[in-house]
């Protein structure tokens, strides 16, 4: 099953 | 004091048009660079990174950093007042907690002005990498609208999978299946019209198509679209702005649980 990433686990905030 | 002049005023109008339906409020940073914008959908799944550089604006002015909250849907119904040929001025006081756009026909004789209440927003700004991407594929933009509009009547996701043999797009619904494949084409006459296969390794990733139609928004912006892929990273579509800048969109991958 494939589940949705966030844009949050890939890039952290600054 | 902020004052930025745009003689082809069209280039905010379909800037708006290509991100109100991602993201509903954001702030706008503008600095000696330019005028940016950076902000997440609500769900966090895709993210939008604007930038109209300074030397692209006919006056450029900003006294200091600013970040003005605005409503997109709100700045979109604005902009859409002004005309297709019509100069485009934006303007703002230092600590106002409004904005005013301005708009001038070509021939100068009807100028208007709308004056837009700010927002306070908060919102996270994430640091993008710089990545190497394993596969950067540039096609038409029309052509990659129509592929994720034709996609988006069969299923859910696209499949995105880049090969020597060319980049395949692939949805899989209750009604059935479809591949379309594009084959790299370098027309030397019509650059606009060519799709160009930049591979270093072969990748494949998957995507929620209701994204990349919301990307396709900004088709108007440019005839080429750039699409930038590596394995567990977020896709970059971008969509560049002649002389200006850019609008980049990075949607983060269906992952296999």
């Amino acid at each position: 099953v494939n589940q949705q990433s966030q844009i949050t686990s890939f890039f952290s905030k600054t | 004091m902020l004052e930025l002049r745009l003689v082809q005023g069209s280039i905010l109008k379909k800037v708006l048009e290509a991100i109100k339906d991602l993201v509903n409020d954001a702030n706008f940073d503008c600095s000696a660079t330019g005028f940016s914008l950076q902000a997440m959908d609500s769900s966090h799944v895709a993210l939008v990174a604007l930038l109209l550089r300074s030397e692209g604006f006919e006056h450029y002015r900003c006294d200091r950093n600013l970040s003005m909250g605005m409503s997109l849907t709100n700045m979109a119904k604005m902009l859409k007042c002004a005309g297709n040929d019509d100069i485009v001025t934006i303007k703002a006081d230092d600590g106002s907690d409004t904005i005013t756009f301005m708009f001038e026909s070509p021939t100068q004789d009807k100028i208007a002005d709308f004056e837009m209440k700010l927002m306070d927003i908060d919102s996270e700004h994430l640091g993008i990498p710089e990545a190497e991407y394993e596969a950067i594929v540039r096609m038409p933009s029309s052509e990659f609208a129509r592929i994720c509009k034709d996609l988006g009547t069969i299923g859910d996701t696209v499949v995105i999978s880049v090969t020597k043999e060319g980049v395949k797009f692939s949805t899989r619904g209750d009604i059935g299946t479809a591949n379309i494949v594009c084959r790299q084409n370098t027309s030397i006459d019509k650059p606009e019209e060519a799709t160009i296969i930049e591979m270093q390794e072969p990748v494949t990733l998957t995507f929620a198509l209701r994204y990349m139609n919301s990307f396709a928004k900004a088709t108007p912006l440019a005839t080429q679209v750039t699409i930038s892929l590596s394995s567990e990273l977020p896709v970059v579509v971008e969509y560049k702005i002649a002389e200006m800048g850019y609008v980049r969109y990075y949607l983060a991958p269906k992952i296999e649980e």
